[in-house]
């Protein structure tokens, strides 16, 4: 059978006599079954009883039942002298359901006529939390901690416990020891309380690479150990913090080892103890720190930016050079330069170098030539001059300009021009003129 | 050049000789890659001299020289207004030649510069008219291997209009003159430019640049009294010059 839809039990709801409010028929024998949803109690209030008074409801009667358990037995109404009327007191049932049962008989009172009854009834949660103990020695709803919820409760455990399929009792648990937030908090099971058992349990720190762990063991710290000729031995019970590439550490005694730096990523730690002696265990707090790389030095004829103390993962440098350099690396130029500081502690590329720029071979000049004034090789702040093949040519413009490699790799005039000049010819000018001196 | 004088070398470095088909003819050097010249030294009966037919010396005062080599014509331009079909009508006598390559200038060779656009022809000017064109040796007239020049004035235009209008007097057939024409000579005669030198330069010189003041067009006779050398005025054509450089 399915439970069809709309017919979940209500909420709340509202129950009435028959032909209420007008008086209810004899011979009656009517009975309604009420119900909430599970894990909530019915409260059933009168708003209006009126049945027909009588010793012990005697004749007419309205019953309160959970199960076959008699809560109630209700008649006459709120001023009669005799009866049993519920009043404005609610009735709370022990469970989510509720009978109520009317019992009429042949007679009626000829000058008063009873209407019945009308009552509302709702859903009230339990909180089986606060609920005592069973007595039958099933122990508590919840061995560690209860959760009541809206019609139900949940379990839930201590740190270092799980959970029980029962869904109510918890047990020692070292599973799930893979921590990977860039900070947290990891304790042995039942600290700072001995566990009742051996335990052994593996918790491995792993966070992303770039990243250094940092131990702190609080000072609260027990691990039971064996004094040995040689000292404290953490024979039977022990706490080992495995760091790759590095030997193995076991941890023991009363004294906590404080501040572990690991410079590294990934950290283990194995807990162990047996069933025989006594370690209350231990708890630390671990923290990550980003890798830190090499001071990246200098660039002659440039700059590396941002200076920083320290450079760490992750971390960008950039290098520029200075007016008239230009970036190069492994023999090519590069337009921009930026590195990055590794997880492995590396700059992913070497500085670049700034190597002065030139302005390769002035233009020509047609009909005239280029003079060095100063620098060399055509390179930054070199100044050239040009010049027209006179007489027979002269500049355009008639002034004899100089031109200086600047740094946007252009020959330029104090007049910032970069076009060449133009020889233009020189007209009517001959070099020799018809001399005469006959008169 | 009648009456003139052996020019030396270099001191008319814009002068050009050009052959047109056996006929002699002079130019001016006044660009890199431009010469200019007399339309009728390139337009004969309504024919245009082609480019192959041109050849054009430039930067010698001998023709004899040794190294004579010849530049070669890219292009033509023969003023549009000149129409002279029957050797009567020499107004815009004027004529551009395009070189394929441009030259590139020493001391033998140089552009005469053109005529600013407020020149001005004064009466009496001394003009320098030069040519490789008949010239007279011993009273016999022949035509010259060697370049000759000779110092002539600018001439008033009345004068030089009453001569003409004498000649016409005497003789058929003899040209007028226009605006865009001037004259330039001694009225005793014995000095003028003469056949072979038209296309020439007549230069005027201020401020110790020489100009093209005229090309050589034409004249009644060579150096007789009472006659003078008629000249284009390049001055009326300066717009066409440079219109004419820039388009090509």
């Amino acid at each position: 059978c399915w439970r069809l839809p709309g017919s979940e039990p209500l909420m709340h709801g509202e129950v009435k006599s028959p032909e209420y409010p007008r008086p209810y028929p004899p011979n009656l024998q009517q009975q309604w079954d009420l119900s909430v949803p599970e894990g909530y109690q019915l409260r059933l209030t009168f708003t209006h009883l009126d049945i027909e008074a009588s010793a012990g409801c005697h004749y007419d009667a309205l019953t309160v039942l959970y199960d076959e358990k008699v809560l109630g037995k209700f008649c006459g109404h709120e001023n009669s002298a005799d009866g049993h009327h519920p009043g404005n007191q609610p009735i709370l049932s022990p469970g989510n359901r509720l009978t109520l049962i009317l019992q009429t008989d042949d007679s009626n009172p000829e000058r008063h006529q009873n209407v019945g009854f009308l009552a509302q009834y709702q859903a009230k949660d339990i909180d089986e939390c606060s609920a005592p103990e069973p007595e039958d020695g099933s122990g508590p709803l919840c061995s560690q901690i209860c959760l009541n919820t809206l019609g139900s409760y949940l379990c839930s455990c201590h740190h270092g416990f799980e959970l029980r399929s029962d869904q109510r009792s918890c047990v020692l648990s070292c599973r799930g020891g893979i921590f990977d937030e860039p900070e947290g908090y990891l304790s042995s099971p039942g600290y700072p309380n001995a566990p009742t058992h051996a335990v052994s349990c593996q918790y491995i720190i792993s966070v992303e690479s770039g990243f250094t762990v940092s131990l702190n063991f609080t000072d609260n710290f027990n691990i039971e150990s064996v004094d040995t000729q040689q000292g404290p031995n953490c024979l039977h019970h022990w706490l080992q913090v495995t760091i790759p590439d590095r030997e193995p550490m076991k941890l023991c005694g009363g004294k906590s080892p404080g501040l572990i730096v690991t410079n590294s990523n990934t950290v283990t730690l194995d807990y162990h103890t047996d069933n025989d002696g006594m370690s209350n265990g231990w708890s630390l707090d671990y923290s990550t720190h980003r890798v830190k790389c090499p001071y990246p030095g200098n660039v002659a004829k440039g700059r590396v930016t941002p200076v920083l103390a320290e450079y760490l993962y992750r971390d960008y440098i950039f290098v520029r050079c200075d007016q008239g350099y230009k970036l190069m690396m492994d023999g090519q130029e590069m337009e921009s330069f930026s590195t990055m500081c590794q997880s492995n502690g590396q700059w992913h590329l070497p500085l670049p170098e700034c190597h002065i720029i030139d302005c390769g071979e002035p233009k020509p000049l047609l009909n005239g030539g280029v003079t060095f004034l100063s620098g060399f090789q055509n390179q930054y702040r070199s100044v050239v001059q040009y010049h027209c093949n006179e007489p027979f040519y002269s500049l355009l413009g008639g002034v004899n300009v100089s031109f200086t490699c600047e740094a946007d790799r252009r020959w330029r005039s104090n007049s910032d021009i970069v076009v060449s000049p133009t020889c233009i010819p020189v007209c009517g000018q001959p070099t020799k003129l018809i001399r005469a001196y006959q008169r | 050049v009648i009456g003139g004088s052996k020019a030396p070398d270099n001191t008319i470095p814009w002068q050009t000789l050009l052959s047109i088909d056996g006929q002699r003819g002079g130019g001016m050097v006044i660009a890199d890659r431009w010469i200019m010249t007399a339309a009728h030294v390139l337009k004969h009966n309504g024919i245009s001299a082609s480019n192959e037919s041109v050849r054009i010396y430039m930067g010698l005062t001998d023709v004899k020289a040794p190294s004579l080599s010849p530049v070669s014509a890219a292009s033509i331009h023969i003023h549009p207004g000149y129409n002279n079909l029957h050797g009567l009508d020499y107004n815009n006598d004027i004529a551009l030649i395009k070189l394929q390559d441009p030259i590139t200038f020493n001391s033998s060779i140089m552009p005469i510069c053109l005529p600013a656009e407020d020149a001005t022809y004064v009466t009496g000017m001394m003009g320098l008219v030069s040519g490789f064109g008949i010239t007279e040796i011993d009273n016999r007239r022949i035509l010259s291997n060697q370049l000759n020049y000779v110092q002539l004035p600018v001439v008033e235009q009345g004068p030089c209009s009453d001569s003409i209008t004498l000649a016409k007097k005497t003789r058929d057939s003899v040209p007028s003159l226009t605006n865009n024409m001037f004259c330039a000579g001694v009225p005793e005669g014995g000095k003028d430019s003469c056949q072979g030198d038209s296309g020439g330069p007549f230069a005027l010189r201020d401020d110790g640049r020489f100009w093209a003041a005229g090309i050589v067009s034409w004249g009644v006779d060579c150096g007789h009294r009472g006659t003078y050398g008629v000249y284009t005025k390049v001055t009326n054509y300066l717009d066409w010059i440079n219109k004419t450089m820039q388009e090509n």
